[in-house]
């Protein structure tokens, strides 16, 4: 009975994934690896590429009013204004034709690109609250425990949540609408060019565990669970839950990996790492907002960096 | 708890979204 309950709080965890997350793992390695034929990605991969990929993006319809037709209109121009965007003259726009050809100098573009990255993230950070809340006993918690669980591990999931996204060669954006490549984003100008590196190194050692989507779901709950962050008012609940989903993690583990030895304590070191490629790159982002004059950042975000690490 | 004024929010709404 107790590896049924384990069983089930999985089949709950990925269907919770399932819900609040448009692009899979699954369907992102079918995109990656050209299994869905005629909707192959666009691919950015220089300055000329950029322009098109945006007359891409305005032909093509976004499909994410599919995801999130239950939204008010008002959430979608937020997420359409991101990488995806077809609203030109965005504050966030960045394939915004008009708004490339207008500002003109080659030095704003990064700005802009980093803009609609952070529109992107918060409309993340909403999805990863939403997963949250779905996690047995979470919504339970201490509500300032709550909030200091998802400051902490919500660029964690953000990251996590990228790695499917991506290859050594680059990585899918705008709901796996666009490839973009490592290449490309190596040659924006410093500090951006620095921003994704670190992230693509972990990513493909990452994906060389080959979770599978149900696997991650259960992995996010995990981080999410961390009973070690800084300021938590009641310890002990988090760590009861996070010892139960740690337990579904494993035998979910051993059912699909038979063969693979120790993946349930290689993928708990990976921990580790990401803490580190966190703190890194909270300090760059407090960089940039001392040395980018333009630079404004996203207010969601901008709560979650503060006073963090 | 004001300073982390919209993530209370997404904590505590479910149906409506703030604005992001």
């Amino acid at each position: 009975p107790e590896a049924a309950d384990l069983r089930a709080l999985a089949r709950h965890l990925y269907e919770a994934y399932l819900k609040n997350f448009p692009l899979t793992k699954a369907k992102a390695r079918a995109i990656l690896s050209g299994k869905t034929g005629d909707n192959a990605p666009f691919v950015i991969h220089d300055m000329k590429s950029l322009m098109e990929g945006e007359q891409f993006i305005n032909c093509r319809q976004i499909p994410l009013k599919e995801h999130h037709h239950h939204h008010q209109q008002q959430q979608t121009s937020a997420l359409t204004a991101g990488l995806g965007g077809a609203h030109q003259g965005s504050e966030y726009g960045f394939l915004g034709m008009t708004s490339i050809s207008e500002e003109g100098p080659q030095d704003a573009l990064e700005l802009r690109f980093f803009h609609s990255c952070q529109s992107r993230s918060a409309e993340a950070v909403r999805e990863i609250t939403e997963f949250a809340k779905s996690i047995p006993g979470f919504s339970e918690l201490d509500l300032n425990d709550q909030v200091t669980l998802l400051k902490y591990g919500v660029i964690e999931v953000l990251i996590i949540m990228m790695a499917p996204l991506m290859n050594k060669d680059g990585t899918l954006i705008s709901y796996g609408q666009i490839f973009m490549t490592r290449e490309f984003l190596k040659s924006l100008r410093k500090p951006f060019s620095q921003m994704m590196e670190p992230k693509f190194e972990f990513s493909v050692k990452f994906n060389m565990l080959e979770l599978d989507d149900s696997e991650m779901a259960l992995f996010l709950a995990v981080i999410i669970l961390s009973g070690d962050r800084p300021g938590l008012l009641n310890v002990k609940p988090i760590e009861q839950l996070q010892e139960t989903v740690l337990h579904s993690l494993e035998l979910q583990l051993k059912l699909n990996h038979p063969i693979s030895l120790q993946l349930f304590a290689k993928l708990l070191q990976k921990m580790t790492d990401l803490r580190q490629i966190v703190t890194d790159h909270v300090h760059l982002i407090q960089l940039l907002k001392k040395t980018e004059v333009d630079m404004c950042l996203h207010p969601l975000l901008q709560e979650i960096m503060k006073d963090l690490y | 708890k004001e300073k982390h004024k919209i993530l209370h929010q997404l904590l505590q709404n479910s149906t409506s979204p703030v604005d992001l």
